[in-house]
C-alpha cells in the first residue's frame, strides 16, 4: 500500500 | 476515490469554470474579488508540489494542473487582460490578505503532519484555503446584490468542501488509519465561513429574488 503520507486528495 | 470526494472534485471544478465563463463571455470581473483569487492560486501551487514527484493517479495529475492553470489564468486576467481590468472592483477588494497569509504560514509552521518543505507548505495550503473566500465575501458584501455568476462561484466552491467533509467521513468509517485532522478541522472552518452566504443564498433563490447580503 502507498505510504499513508501521500496526499491523495485535491 | 469515493462518491463525495468525487462530488467534491466536479463541483470544484464547476466553481472554477463557472468563474472562468462568466469572466470570458462578459469580458467583465465586476463582483469577483481578485485578492481571493490570487490567494487561491497561492493554495495550489504550493498544495501540488508533490505534481512532479508523486503520481497518485492520471485523474489526480490531470485535475491539478486544470486548478493550477485556471487559477492563474483568472488571476493574469483580472490583473492583465486590457478590457477586463477596468471592471475590477479595486477600491472595494480591499482585504488586508496579508494577514491571512501570515497567520496560516505561522500556524503551518507550527501545526503539520511532518516538518518537511513539502508538508509545511502542505498545511499552509490547506489553511490558507479554509479563510481564502474572506476577501470575495467581504467584496460581495459591500458590492451589495450579487450578480448570479459570481453568487454561483461562492455557491459551487462552499458546496464543494461541504462534499469533502462527506467523504472525509466516509474515509474515516472505512479506512482504519484514516487521520487527516490538518483538512478536517480546517474544511469544517471553511464551510463555516460560507454558512451565512449559503443562508442568503437559500433565502433568495427561495423569495426568487435578488440575493441581498446584509451590508
Amino acid at each position: 500500500t502507498r505510504d499513508q503520507n501521500v496526499h491523495d486528495e485535491l | 476515490m469515493n462518491i463525495f470526494r468525487l462530488a467534491g472534485d466536479m463541483t470544484h471544478l464547476i466553481s472554477v469554470l463557472v468563474l472562468l465563463l462568466k469572466i470570458y463571455a462578459t469580458k467583465s470581473c465586476s463582483g469577483i474579488s481578485l485578492k481571493t483569487q490570487e490567494l487561491y492560486a497561492i493554495v495550489f501551487v504550493t498544495r501540488y508540489l508533490d505534481l512532479f514527484t508523486d503520481f497518485i493517479s492520471l485523474y489526480n495529475t490531470v485535475m491539478k494542473l486544470v486548478f493550477i492553470g485556471s487559477s492563474l489564468a483568472i488571476v493574469w486576467c483580472m490583473r492583465y487582460h486590457r478590457v477586463v481590468r477596468r471592471s475590477y472592483d479595486r477600491e472595494l477588494d480591499t482585504f488586508r490578505y496579508w494577514i491571512l497569509l501570515g497567520v496560516s504560514f505561522i500556524l503551518a509552521l507550527v501545526l503539520h503532519e511532518k516538518f518537511t518543505l513539502q508538508e509545511v507548505f502542505w498545511a499552509f495550503s490547506i489553511y490558507l484555503e479554509a479563510v481564502a473566500i474572506l476577501p470575495q465575501l467581504v467584496l460581495l458584501q459591500r458590492s451589495g446584490n450579487v450578480d448570479n455568476l459570481a453568487g454561483q462561484y461562492v455557491f459551487f466552491l462552499g458546496a464543494y468542501r461541504a462534499f469533502y467533509i462527506l467523504n472525509w467521513i466516509y474515509r474515516y468509517l472505512t479506512e482504519q488509519r484514516f487521520t487527516r485532522w490538518i483538512s478536517c478541522v480546517s474544511g469544517l472552518v471553511q464551510t463555516a465561513l460560507y454558512a451565512d452566504f449559503f443562508y442568503y443564498y437559500f433565502i433568495s433563490w427561495k423569495n426568487n429574488a435578488k440575493l441581498q447580503l446584509p451590508a
